[in-house]
């Protein structure tokens, strides 16, 4: 793990006599090894290691008797501090129905997602979600959040995919009004950033509802794609949050520290399995830890 | 992207960017580009041209020399038995579907089995997939046992003289040791009912991830022995570069990449071109 690395090269350092700013090189070394294996985006991993080597130049390090500790801490908290700092709430301040939007890419896990965040809601928040299906391509897309809906006991919108997800939308928004619901949670088909004719499809979305919050979902054993991902969500559509999923896994993580630099909104919840209550708040620090192994 | 350039050490320094950019990971970028150095003409004159398709050629090599020969013929029994695995949302539903359709197209009878009986909807989704390849479908309720939906997709492959059947498990991850059990079970099921099946155990990987992807070949490999890899979303900007790890380390060679969400968007994989597409 970078932890180990870390230790072992301060150790050699050490015995090389007083650690000096030309031998916390080799400890930069070692965080960028860490970090580019952990999947953070290269240039990310750059301007992160700038951060680091301002701090880490400082007395605190050079002059600690545990300058290993010192080192790893100053990584650790620059790793928090760009992941957000402290966990955020999800900022639901506006008149209702609260439209909230989930985008992202095939596979990611946006369906189960919005179900998880409705149940959340529901559950955590004592609101009244509504459910719709937006997802008019993928073969049984309405079916799945249909069935989840009803595992849940949420109104779920009976979407046709005759017709466009914008009309979908509206009609949804409609109804949902008309139930007194609270939130209206739309789920909406993968696709590509560089598919201009989806992302304008969204864009439509967007402008007809008027989401308070459009969620990116990203899947956090992304590699070095994930900033291309993000940039182009948040450069096409513009992204108000996002959620990682399949935290359950040994990936490392690191497509949230690029994700969270590219897009800089935060990172507010973490899929952590395939059931509907594997959904938590996100945590900076845990992500940290997952990071420096 | 790197024509007419000097071979110095800003031209190397750039090739290394984006092979870890297409996600080669540390490690096999230091090896490649270690080859890459070693080739340098003494006088240092040449152009980048030729240090870019040295780099490629250095690619296809390491690709293509780790591959182990395949053990059968394809379609050399019968029913020929693919099962496809993988984590989960990467493509193999999707997958199973753009296959049937190639193997109905060439006149074959083709059989799906729905071993996904977890995740909502699954059965549904293959099932609008046999529909639009115009091939059958075995599945269960819901919440069935998988072996229990594969079992039933031997015995009827079986009897309806089916060509190829192809096998649909839920997603699951690798570190999930109770779910690696059960593909495990759903394996010995498939061999007691044709001995030498699953002919091909198919890992299916997205393009989009990073290093991960290592891991979870080598887990699916030791558990399950997969024969071959299938790399999907290569349509979108992800160059799926961890695939020269894996072929690498373990010997697994990718048959086939999925390009598009639609029928006809699987094609046989080929080193040259996936390595060409990586420098685009
Ligand atoms: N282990 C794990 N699996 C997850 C998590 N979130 C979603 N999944 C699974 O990931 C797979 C894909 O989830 P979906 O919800 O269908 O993904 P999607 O983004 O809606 O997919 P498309 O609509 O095709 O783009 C399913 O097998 C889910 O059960 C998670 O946090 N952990
Ligand atoms: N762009 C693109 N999308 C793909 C490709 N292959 C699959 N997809 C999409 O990826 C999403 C997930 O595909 P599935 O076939 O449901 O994946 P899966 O592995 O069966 O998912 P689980 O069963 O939930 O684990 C769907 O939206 C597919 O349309 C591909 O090659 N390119
Ligand atoms: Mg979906
Ligand atoms: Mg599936």
């Amino acid at each position: 793990s970078l932890t180990d690395k870390l230790e072992l090269t301060f150790k050699r350092l050490r015995g090389q006599g007083k650690i000096t700013e030309s031998n916390i090189d080799d400890a930069l070394r070692d965080v960028r090894l860490g970090l580019l294996e952990a999947d953070v985006h290269l240039k990310v991993v750059r301007s992160f290691l700038d951060a680091v080597k301002a701090k880490a130049m400082g007395k605190e390090v050079l002059l600690s008797l545990t300058p290993e500790q010192q080192f790893i801490g100053v990584v650790r908290d620059e790793l928090v501090e760009l992941l957000g700092g402290d966990y955020q709430e999800l900022d639901l301040k506006t008149a209702p129905p609260v439209v909230i939007m989930l985008v992202g890419l095939q596979g990611s896990g946006k369906t189960t997602t919005l179900a998880k965040l409705a149940r959340y809601l529901k559950n955590e928040k004592k609101r009244t979600p509504y459910l719709v299906p937006a997802d008019i391509y993928r073969p049984a897309a309405i079916e799945q959040l249909k069935i989840l809906a009803k595992e849940l006991d949420l109104p779920v919108y009976d979407s046709n995919p005759e017709t466009s997800p914008v009309t979908i939308c509206r009609q949804a928004l409609d109804e949902a009004k008309k139930k007194f619901c609270d939130v209206l949670l739309i789920d909406t088909a993968g696709r590509l950033h560089i598919d201009e004719e989806l992302m304008a499809e969204l864009s439509a979305i967007k402008a007809a509802v008027n989401p308070h919050q459009i969620l990116f979902v990203a899947d956090s054993m992304t590699g070095q794609d994930a900033v291309n991902q993000a940039l182009g969500f948040d450069g096409k559509l513009g992204v108000s949050g996002v959620i990682l999923t399949k935290l359950d896994g040994d990936s490392r993580g690191g497509a949230a520290l690029s994700i969270r630099q590219m897009v800089g909104k935060p990172i507010l919840f973490s899929g952590v399995g395939e059931k509907l209550d594997a959904f938590e708040p996100f945590y900076p620090d845990r992500l940290a830890s997952r990071i420096l192994g | 992207i790197f024509q007419n350039r000097q071979w110095d050490e800003k031209s190397l320094d750039e090739m290394e960017e984006s092979l870890i950019m297409a996600d080669v990971g540390v490690k096999a970028t230091d090896k490649l580009m270690q080859t890459l150095r070693r080739q340098k003409p003494a006088d240092g004159e040449d152009l980048g041209q030729e240090m870019s398709a040295k780099l490629q050629t250095a690619m296809v090599d390491m690709l293509r020399g780790s591959v182990t020969a395949p053990k059968l013929a394809p379609l050399s029994a019968r029913p020929w038995v693919i099962l496809f695995l993988g984590v989960n949302g990467v493509g193999k539903t999707t997958t199973i579907g753009k296959l049937a359709a190639q193997h109905r197209n060439d006149g074959k009878k083709v059989l799906l089995v729905a071993g996904d009986t977890f995740r909502a909807a699954a059965s549904e989704q293959l099932d609008a997939w046999g529909k639009r390849a115009g091939v059958d479908v075995v599945k269960h309720k819901a919440g069935a046992d998988p072996s229990a939906v594969v079992f039933d997709g031997m015995q009827a492959a079986k009897s309806r003289n089916v060509d190829v059947l192809l096998i649909d498990t839920a997603g699951r991850l690798h570190t999930k040791v109770h779910l690696i059990e059960e593909l495990k079970k759903i394996r010995r099921v498939i061999a007691r009912e044709q001995p030498g099946a699953p002919h091909e155990t198919l890992l299916v990987l997205d393009a989009t991830t990073g290093q991960n992807g290592l891991q979870q070949a080598r887990v699916f490999k030791e558990s399950t022995d997969i024969s071959g890899i299938v790399l999907t979303k290569l349509d979108g900007t992800a160059k799926g570069g961890v695939i020269i790890s894996i072929q690498e380390e373990l010997g697994v060679p990718v048959q086939y990449i999925g390009v598009g969400e639609d029928v006809e968007d699987l094609q046989p994989f080929d080193a040259e071109s996936f390595v060409q597409a990586l420098f685009e």
